[in-house]
């Protein structure tokens, strides 16, 4: 899960959109549910 | 729904804590609020950020406190 | 206030876009919108996830759009 944390928040909406998992904004309260979206999709 | 649900929402949410929440007992009420969600309006804050998506916001709640497939549905 | 927030607190928010918010017109609606602020109800989310606290409130919009300060008021 680290490498996620390096992304910005653009490069994780766009893996979000790339894997259409609905989505919304990256904020501070979003953001770490959404890095755990991608990299159990990914994974 | 619940009763406390129907209490909740019998009113305006104003400064209510997040263990007035329909689902949110003690033990979760308390992780919710030492992670900043200490009144319910946060946690309303934080389902409106995620755009209202039901099932994001429960594994959001699930991650966040602990809480079982019941008390988010709650 | 202006008369664009009067007509948006007539009425229930629901799914009414950013636009709809006073203070926030074409570029800044369209910055907002490109981050996932699309609705006025997923800006009313961060206001209450930021606890209602207007100083941070004004700090996030100026920073994700670049509002201005009379902008961020409104």
């Amino acid at each position: 899960m680290e490498e996620y944390k390096g992304l910005t928040d653009n490069e994780l909406i766009a893996r979000l959109k790339k894997y259409s998992i609905p989505h919304g904004p990256i904020v501070g309260s979003t953001r770490k549910l959404y890095e755990k979206k991608v990299y159990e999709y990914e994974t | 729904t619940s009763q406390k649900h129907r209490d909740f929402v019998a009113e305006p949410m104003g400064e209510k804590p997040v263990g007035a929440l329909a689902g949110i007992r003690d033990i979760l009420g308390k992780k919710l609020a030492d992670q900043g969600f200490d009144k319910a309006y946060v946690v309303l804050g934080q389902f409106l950020v995620l755009r209202k998506d039901e099932e994001n916001f429960r594994e959001w709640l699930k991650d966040t406190c602990g809480a079982n497939a019941k008390q988010s549905r709650d």
